[in-house]
Parts: C-alpha cells; sequence; structure tokens
C-alpha cells in the first residue's frame, strides 16, 4: 500500500507488513502518532508500540494490546484498523476528540511478534511465544499465563507441552516484561484493554480467584453498557463477568496483574466468534469485527475519562 | 509448514460437571495431541478441541462412550487455512 488510505483492512497481514503500516501511519500523521520500541522479543526482533498523543506530558492513558495469543489473528487485523480509526476520528468525533484530548493511547498492535510470525512460516495455529525452556522439547510460554497475580496457582500448566504452560517465573517472557516495564515506569494507565479472540466475551478481574475485585460492581456495570453498545452495530451478542466465572479459573492473566498495579478500568476481549471458524475467523469479518469491537472500547474509554481516579 | 488436513475442530458439548471431569481427562491425554481452542469450563459451556486426524477415531469413541454430544465444528482444518492463504496471496498480487 502507498498509504494507510490504500491498505488493505479486509485482509490479514505479515508482521513485516503490519510494521510498514506503522511506519506510515507514523509519516502521515507526526504531531499525533509516534512508534515506541518497548522491548524485544525472544528471537530479537522489535516490539513496537504505537502512542497517540496530542500533546502533554505523561499524561493519564488508555493501553491497548491485541495479538498477545499469536493465532488471534483477527486481534491484530482489528489493532491495524483502531489505529487507522483514532487518526479518522480525531478532530471529528466528538467524543472520541474529548479522551484524546486529554489523555493518551498506547497500542501494542502484535504482542507477540515471534508467535505471529511462526504462524505465518510454520504453524497457523501457534499460540504460545518461542522461547525455549531448558529441558524440555516442548517451545514457548503461554504468555496470558506469566503475569505476577496468582502466577502459578491452578488455572496454568506446569507442563512445557501445554499450551497454558505458565513458565519458570513471573515475567519469564521478554513480551511480558516489556509490558510490565512500560506500564510502571509510565505510572499513569489508567484503563488496559487486553484483546483476544474467540468466544464473545468481555471479562474482568479476577480469573485467579473467586474473590470479587473491589470495584466489580462499576466494571460489571460498565461492561454491560459496552457491550450493548457493541451489539448495537450488527447485533454481535457478548457476555460478560469476571474471567473465573465467565470462563474458567486462569491465573497469571494480564489484567489480573494490571488491575493489582491499581489499574481499575482493566478488561479483555474475546472476539468474534462463537463456534463456527475458531481461530480461522474469515478475512471479511476483520473489518465488522473491528468496528463492532471500537464502539465498545469507546465506551471504556469515555467512562475512564469521565470517571477520574 | 505444519499440516492440517484431517484436523476436526470438535464442539463438545459438556451437560453436568461429571462430564466437564471427564473432558478435562481427556485433556490431560498428551498422546492424543489435542489442542483446545476453548477449554472445558463449566456445563453448557462449549468446549472446542482441535482434534488430529490420527486422533479423531478414539476422541469420538471416548466422548460416545461417556454420553457426552459433539458436533464437528469444522470439518478440515486445512482446507480453512488454504481458503485464507489464497486469499492473503490474491490480496498481495492485486
Amino acid at each position: 500500500a502507498a498509504s494507510t488510505d490504500t491498505f488493505n483492512y479486509a485482509t490479514y497481514h505479515t508482521l513485516d507488513e503490519i510494521y510498514g503500516f506503522m511506519d506510515m501511519l507514523v509519516a502521515e500523521h507526526p504531531n499525533l502518532v509516534s512508534k515506541l520500541q518497548i522491548g524485544k522479543t525472544y528471537e530479537g526482533r522489535p516490539i513496537y508500540v504505537l502512542k497517540f498523543s496530542t500533546g502533554g506530558n505523561n499524561r493519564p492513558a488508555i493501553w491497548i494490546d491485541t495479538g498477545i495469543h499469536s493465532r488471534e489473528w483477527v486481534t491484530q487485523a482489528s489493532g491495524i484498523w483502531f489505529a487507522k480509526k483514532i487518526t479518522q476520528d480525531y478532530g471529528q468525533n466528538p467524543a472520541f476528540t474529548a479522551i484524546l484530548d486529554k489523555m493518551d493511547i498506547f497500542l501494542e498492535i502484535v504482542t507477540n511478534p515471534d508467535g505471529f510470525a511462526f504462524t505465518h512460516s510454520k504453524n497457523r495455529l501457534w499460540r504460545k511465544t518461542r522461547s525455549i525452556t531448558a529441558g524440555s522439547s516442548c517451545v514457548g510460554v503461554d504468555p496470558n499465563r506469566n503475569w505476577d497475580a496468582g502466577f502459578g496457582k491452578a488455572g496454568a500448566s506446569s507442563n512445557p507441552c501445554s499450551e497454558t504452560y505458565h513458565g519458570k517465573f513471573a515475567n519469564s517472557e521478554t513480551e511480558v516484561k516489556s509490558i510490565v516495564d512500560f506500564v510502571k515506569s509510565h505510572g499513569n494507565i489508567k484503563a488496559f484493554i487486553s484483546i483476544h479472540s474467540y468466544s464473545q466475551l468481555l471479562l474482568y478481574p479476577y480469573g485467579y480467584t473467586t474473590d470479587p475485585a473491589q470495584d466489580q460492581a462499576e466494571l460489571d456495570e460498565l461492561a454491560k453498557s459496552a457491550v450493548t453498545a457493541l451489539a448495537s452495530l450488527y447485533g454481535t451478542k457478548f457476555k460478560y463477568g469476571s474471567i473465573i466465572k465467565a470462563i474458567y479459573r486462569a491465573s497469571g492473566g494480564t489484567i489480573d496483574w494490571t488491575y493489582n498495579q491499581g489499574i481499575k478500568y482493566s478488561y479483555t476481549f474475546e472476539l468474534r466468534d462463537t463456534g463456527r471458524y475458531g481461530f480461522l475467523l474469515p478475512a471479511s469479518q476483520i473489518v465488522p469485527t473491528a468496528q463492532e469491537t471500537w464502539l465498545a472500547l469507546l465506551t471504556i474509554m469515555d467512562h475512564t475519562l469521565k470517571h477520574p481516579y | 509448514k505444519e499440516d492440517f488436513v484431517g484436523h476436526q475442530v470438535l464442539r463438545i458439548s459438556v451437560a453436568d460437571e461429571a462430564q466437564v471431569q471427564k473432558v478435562t481427562e481427556l485433556e490431560d491425554l498428551e498422546h492424543l495431541q489435542l489442542d483446545f481452542w476453548r477449554g472445558p469450563a463449566q456445563p453448557g459451556s462449549p468446549v472446542d478441541v482441535r482434534v488430529p486426524f490420527p486422533s479423531l477415531q478414539a476422541v469420538k469413541v471416548f466422548l460416545e462412550a461417556h454420553g457426552i454430544k459433539y458436533t464437528i465444528m469444522i470439518e478440515d482444518v486445512q482446507s480453512l487455512l488454504d481458503e485464507e492463504e489464497e486469499q492473503m496471496f490474491a490480496f498481495q498480487a492485486r
């Protein structure tokens, strides 16, 4: 594509194409978008985050990541669409403009670059990182079980061959540690949204314990509003609730850690579908998925703006 | 590239806790090389699992023997992957 206007949002792209897209977007909107490298992957690839900012210093911020599970291709594809949408809507959509006038947005489109490259080159259904575990012939750690929140408890596997292997220790994966370091050093992230597929859920903490989150009532109410907004576009139905109640016990998860760090608005999505294609969602559904998800994201971002803490 | 010819994704409907437990047992049988796309959770919540061709018969027999209902969600994973790849190539060529 010659520009982000002619970029094809309705197909899946390789890592190089996505990184190329990010560079184009930055070049086209130098006063709004910048690209940060927050670390390197196990295999040495750069880990990039797009920063959308209208100015200010260390403003309160919203974090969005897609693709921590590499085979969930509709999430990276949606992340690309969100990035473009942000640049289109700023200055056009009053509600969104108000958000970006006060807050920064950080968007990590490919959260697990090694895994994503592997899905393109060797195994389309690869989910984990690509780190080697000493003493095992199996590769990779589930980066959504590697966070320091109930790490290693029930709801993750100690078997390196399992798809939910939690790793040797919390933050053992550089892809996770890079975000942890970034979140800690930033210190002013107010909403953290981690996007997965599939099964159409909007989830909040906790996954490792049945104890309700301190802000459960507010998180639940906001989730209800977000899924209502999402459904308003195409009627796609999402369930919502705490991770442990809505799906199953899961320890070492991303948003349990962010919530425990004090990021109240910590959510995770599971995007389309509910049981036809799974991780192999046809490319024709990328844009509708991204469009409807954006409405839910807007709801959460708007609430975050209007309920400072 | 890894080949998924003949792999199926089964949607398993677990009716009660005992069936959830049975499916969990299935998850522990490493030699079957099952890939749970949606893991066993609670009764009423579907379980989706990719089953390699060599394990298909064993898994289906196991489920049927325990009265656990299932449907075939994806008949042949590789055919979907082929379509996906063709579409990507077509866009790149264009």
